[in-house]
């Protein structure tokens, strides 16, 4: 799984 | 969207409301550490920049834009409006010893090094420290007014509920985690502890907040 960050939060 | 980030993020509105509406009745930013919230300005600016290329929803970018747009206003109330009544001599964390750290952890924990992904880890590492001044500050002062305690535990409240957000989303999502927010968010969460002891203890009690000498 590569990293990524969910981008839906403030 | 769950319940405990929509709580959060509205824990986060009401205490930047909680805010304004002290130093406005008070006609006064005493008690308010400048360097605090010079931070947070810092804080939205480096991470919300993916407002100019990445559309989430209307909330987030409304969101986005009202963080951005109230902490500089608090900035001009503290710095021109409010001024006289900001005593930066009470006001003396050295904010150096963030910033540095936070740089470097920066560049060294991302989820790709480019310059906005630096920007956002950035962001988050500042965000778990920025409320130190303030703190530091009220651990001088040994006491505050109650409704700055109210922006206090509004701010803190807020930072706790994305903690079972993460744990929810880790359930719900097929094991999605962001470990710099999270271990970041801890962090952050954990400076809050002493500060709700004395909240819940004597302010909820309707008490002063006193700090023992």
């Amino acid at each position: 799984k590569s990293a990524e960050r969910p981008k839906d939060e403030l | 969207m769950n319940l405990f980030r929509l709580l959060g993020d509205l824990s986060h509105l009401a205490s930047i409301f909680i805010l304004l509406h002290k130093i406005q009745t008070t006609r006064s930013c005493r008690g308010i550490s400048f360097k605090t919230q010079a931070l947070y300005v810092t804080v939205f600016v480096a991470r919300y920049l993916d407002l100019f290329y990445r559309y989430v929803s209307l909330y987030n970018s409304v969101m986005k834009l009202f963080f951005i747009a109230s902490s500089v206003y608090i900035l001009y109330l503290m710095k021109y409006k409010y001024r006289p009544t900001n005593d930066p001599s009470i006001d003396t964390f050295r904010i150096e010893y963030l910033l540095g750290p936070c740089v470097l952890l920066s560049l060294i924990f991302n989820y790709k090094f480019s310059v906005t992904e630096v920007l956002w880890s950035f962001s988050i590492f500042l965000e778990s420290v920025a409320i130190l001044p303030q703190l530091f500050m009220l651990q001088r002062t040994g006491e505050a007014e109650t409704i700055t305690t109210h922006y206090l535990a509004a701010l803190g409240v807020y930072r706790a509920l994305y903690i079972p957000n993460w744990i929810y989303r880790y359930i719900t999502e097929d094991g999605v985690v962001d470990p710099i927010a999270v271990t970041a968010g801890l962090v952050q969460t954990g400076l809050y502890i002493d500060f709700f002891y004395v909240y819940f203890t004597k302010v909820l009690q309707g008490q002063k907040f006193e700090l023992p000498a």
